[in-house]
């Protein structure tokens, strides 16, 4: 654990009397460590490391009787608040439906997402919809659907010879759901490079359309669906995707792995965007809402 | 980033650092890698930054090579048909694509080709492999939902022997490495396919997604224990992510990366090529 390495650092420094400035930025180095070894982004462990040092090189640490605890304190404050301080709920429509929209990388859980959104809004008394809007992966609508089978959910697809676009299956999606009564509407979407202009412009055209043809408010929620493993390069996609939304959460998926999961970290500071929720299973229970401080200590090991 | 010929200095340093990390090469692989370098700068007295990058780029490209000649890349093909390859990893990393495209190589090579579908758990999994055994003309053995892996993996063997098919190439559902039941079910899949066999899977390959970090070399570690794997393949290259995280698990673990995916169309599978990875770290 961090405080361990700290209390190594401090261990082989002790009996020269009190610590000095080069004495915490001897530890402040094995911060470094841990949060790369994490997976925080570079320049968001450069940019966190200069906001924590002023702290720990400040006189409670080098005059206070336990510099180990006192720099674990700082960095473990900094890391919850940067992570957003406290869990942050999904914003409802004044009026239904509400719209949601999921996007990310592939394979980042976004599908298998949708099922556990649906399970968890069925269960509060509401009336969902899932829509399936990624018509490229073989067998995606039939996965949506089984999970519709499983949660009791409706999920609203178009015959693949429609040949219609995702974002016309949205709009048509969402009529749909106004006419059902469903007040929530859960977009799952292909997954997508960051890079990938015409796949990237495909979602920029959805968001356009619900906004412009249906209704200004819409969607409501644009999550970004995030791999708890995922590295260094969470800060590209992270920030491709908000530039191009404008995203309203992300949720980190397969946290229930032995990731430390700084790739949540870099998301948030490079976006700014609140993290909502945690996949923890495989299954449509496996839904928890985001702790900034549980993920604290878990990035620091 | 560093062409041509510049200065050697601290800041040349701090620029390789810097993208070693930005790769996801583990800090202390990157660490060595760069005490290497002041050493060979020193002791071959290196007056250009150029030289510097050749060498990194050396002792990168060496590690991945694991001293082994371009045959080592190749998949093995089994002493006696059929060849089987049985293909694992954790979840979404694009196991089930890979295999689409192992699939589509071998049948343009006109082998006779035999899927399996061993991921009886996910929705709709055998669904997406039955699609791209259409797609790609193969045959493909599969059971219930629900139903044990291991027997169709155990069928696919007997079915590919029967019909005197040249692979079975054969699907698992994703699996994280922390779930001890679910290492415990790969390991009885792994053990039917040897006693059906007579050996192990002529390859085990651990599929790894290139956007992962340093949990990857934990997933490498932990399916190694479970199944003799015999190399990786590096999945999503075709993003902005480098994976390089392989090159620590090469280092360690001494296994190879096999084959690369650069895009989830059949024909975006190649066999890992170490010079080129290197070069492509720099771009
Ligand atoms: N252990 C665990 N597995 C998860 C979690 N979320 C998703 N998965 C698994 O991750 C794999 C990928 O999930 P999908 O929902 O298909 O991912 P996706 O983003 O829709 O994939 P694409 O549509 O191809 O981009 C599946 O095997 C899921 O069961 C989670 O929180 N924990
Ligand atoms: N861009 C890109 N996408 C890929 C690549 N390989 C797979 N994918 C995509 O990644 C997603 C997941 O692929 P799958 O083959 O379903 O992954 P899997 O490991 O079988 O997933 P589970 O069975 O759920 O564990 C799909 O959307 C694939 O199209 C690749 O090399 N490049
Ligand atoms: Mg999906
Ligand atoms: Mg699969």
């Amino acid at each position: 654990s961090l405080s361990d390495r700290l209390q190594g650092v401090f261990k082989k420094l002790r009996g020269k009397g009190r610590v000095t400035e080069a004495d915490v930025t001897e530890a402040l180095r094995e911060v470094r460590l841990a949060l790369l070894e994490a997976d925080v982004s570079l320049k968001v462990v450069k940019d966190f490391m200069a906001k924590i040092k002023d702290k720990a090189i400040g006189t409670d640490v080098l005059e206070g009787l336990s510099p180990v605890q006192q720099i674990v304190k700082i960095v473990n404050d900094e890391l919850v608040e940067l992570l957003g301080g406290e869990n942050v709920g999904l914003n409802l429509a004044a009026s239904p439906p509400t719209v949601i929209m999921l996007c990310g990388l592939q394979g980042s859980g976004k599908t298998t997402l949708c099922g556990k959104l649906a399970a968890y809004f069925k269960k509060q008394g509401r009336n969902p919809m899932m829509v399936a809007c990624d018509i490229y992966r073989p067998a995606a609508v039939k996965q949506l659907q089984v999970l519709g089978t499983q949660v009791k959910v409706p999920v609203f697809t178009l015959p693949a010879e429609s040949e219609k676009s995702p974002p016309t299956i949205a709009l048509e999606a969402i009529q749909a759901a106004k006419a059902n009564g469903n007040d929530i509407v859960i977009l799952d979407t292909a997954g997508r490079l960051a890079i990938d202009e015409e796949l990237m412009d495909e979602l920029g055209q959805m968001k356009a359309w619900l906004s412009r043809r249906l209704d200004p408010s819409f969607p409501h929620e644009i999550l970004l669906v995030v791999d708890a493993m995922v590295g260094q390069d969470a800060v590209n996609f992270a920030e491709q995707f908000n530039n191009r939304l404008g995203l309203t959460g992300v949720v980190m998926t397969k946290m229930d792995g032995d990731s430390r999961g700084g790739a949540a970290l870099s998301v948030r500071a490079v976006t700014g965007v609140p993290i909502k929720f945690m996949g923890v299973s495989e299954k449509m229970d496996g839904l928890e809402p985001f702790y900034p401080d549980r993920l604290a200590s878990r990035i620091l090991g | 980033l560093v062409t041509g010929r510049g200065r050697i200095d601290e800041a040349l340093f701090e620029e390789l650092e810097e993208t070693l990390i930005q790769s996801d090469i583990n800090i202390h692989t990157t660490g060595r890698l760069l005490k290497v370098l002041r050493e060979a700068v020193q002791d071959e007295r290196m007056i250009g930054s150029d030289q510097v990058m050749a060498r990194l780029k050396a002792e990168l490209t060496d590690i991945l090579a694991m001293g082994g000649s371009a045959d080592r890349y190749a998949l093995k093909v089994g002493e006696k048909s059929p060849t089987v390859y049985l293909i694992v990893g954790v979840n979404g990393v694009g196991k089930t694509t890979t295999i689409a495209k192992l699939a589509y190589n071998l049948t343009q090579q006109k082998k006779h080709v035999i899927l399996a579908a061993g991921d009886t758990f996910r929705a709709a999994a055998i669904d997406q492999l039955e699609i791209w055994s259409h797609r790609v003309g193969t045959e493909l053995i599969k059971h219930k939902e629900g139903s044990d892996p291991a027997s169709v993996v155990y069928d696919a063997i007997k079915a590919a022997k029967a019909r005197h098919a040249d692979y079975v190439i054969a699907d698992t559902a994703g699996r994280l490495h922390t779930r001890l039941n679910l290492m415990e079910e790969l390991k009885k899949i792994n053990r039917i396919t040897e006693r059906e066999l007579g050996r192990p899977a002529d390859e085990t390959l651990l599929v790894l997604d290139a956007t992962t970090g340093q949990n990857a070399i934990s997933q490498a570690k932990e399916f190694m224990k479970a199944v003799p794997l015999t190399g990786i393949s590096l999945s999503k290259l075709d993003g902005t992510a480098r994976g390089g995280i392989v090159i620590t698990i090469a280092d360690e673990l001494k296994l190879p990366i096999k084959l690369i995916g650069v895009g989830e169309k059949q024909g975006d599978l190649l066999l890992f090529d170490p010079v080129r990875y290197v070069e492509s770290l720099f771009e």
